[in-house]
C-alpha cells in the first residue's frame, strides 16, 4: 500500500 | 477516480439515503438492524480518523463527513426517537458484537502492512466492514414480512461492493505499483458474503414475489 499517499478510497 | 469507483460510492450513499427514507417515511426502523448500523459506526470511526490529519480530495472528505453523520443519524433515530425506536426488532437483533469486534482486532493487529496506531485501525475497520452485515443478514432472515426498501438497502449495500472489485482490477490494470491485498481480499469475501442474499433477492423479483430468505 503506498502509505504516503494515505489511503484514497473510502 | 474511476468509473467504478464513482459508481460504487454512489450506490453506497444510495443505500444509505435508501434507509434514512425508509425509516424517516414509515416512522419505523422493522427489519433493520441496530448491530450492523452500529458495526459500520465503529468502521467508519476507525477508518475515517485521517480526517484530522491527510486531505486527500473535497470528494473524499465529503463522503467520509455524510458516511458518518447519517450512520449516527440512523442510530439516534433507533436507539432515542420516541416514535421509531419501539418498531425496532430488538428481540430478533441478537448477534453478539463481539463475535465481530474481537477476531476483526486480532487480525488487523496480526496482519496489517504498519504498525502504528492508525494504521491497525484503519485495517481493522476494514476487516469489520466485511462482515458488519452480518447481523442484518441474520435479521432478515428472521424477518418473515421484508420490506421492499429493506431489501434494496442491502441489495445496494451488496452491490457497492461488487462494484468496488470492479474499480481494483481496473486500477490494477491501469495504475503502476497499485497494490492492496488485504483490502482485496476482505472485499472478495465481504461480496461473497451477499451471494446468497442477491440470489434470492434476484428470484423474487423475477416471479414478481414479495422477498424471504429461507431459514
Amino acid at each position: 500500500i503506498p502509505k504516503e499517499d494515505g489511503h484514497d478510497e473510502l | 477516480m474511476n468509473i467504478f469507483r464513482l459508481a460504487g460510492d454512489m450506490t453506497h450513499l444510495l443505500s444509505i439515503l435508501v434507509l434514512l427514507l425508509k425509516i424517516n417515511a414509515t416512522r419505523s426502523c422493522r427489519g433493520v438492524s441496530l448491530k450492523t448500523q452500529e458495526l459500520y459506526a465503529l468502521v467508519f470511526v476507525c477508518r475515517y480518523l485521517d480526517l484530522f490529519t491527510n486531505f486527500i480530495s473535497m470528494y473524499n472528505t465529503i463522503m467520509k463527513i455524510i458516511f458518518l453523520a447519517s450512520t449516527f443519524t440512523i442510530i439516534y433515530w433507533m436507539r432515542f426517537h420516541k416514535v421509531i425506536r419501539v418498531t425496532y426488532d430488538r428481540e430478533q437483533d441478537t448477534f453478539r458484537y463481539q463475535f465481530l469486534v474481537l477476531p476483526c482486532l486480532v487480525l488487523a493487529l496480526l496482519l496489517n502492512s504498519e504498525f502504528t496506531v492508525m494504521e491497525v485501525l484503519w485495517t481493522f475497520s476494514i476487516y469489520l466492514e466485511a462482515v458488519a452485515i452480518l447481523p442484518q443478514l441474520v435479521l432478515l432472515q428472521r424477518t418473515n414480512n421484508i420490506d421492499n426498501l429493506t431489501g434494496n438497502y442491502v441489495f445496494l449495500l451488496g452491490s457497492y461492493r461488487a462494484l468496488y472489485i470492479l474499480n481494483w482490477i481496473y486500477r490494477f490494470l491501469t495504475e503502476p505499483n497499485y497494490r492492496q491485498y488485504l483490502v482485496w481480499i476482505s472485499g472478495i469475501v465481504q461480496t461473497i458474503i451477499y451471494i446468497d442474499f442477491f440470489y434470492y433477492y434476484i428470484k423474487s423479483w423475477k416471479n414478481n414475489e414479495k422477498l424471504s430468505l429461507p431459514a
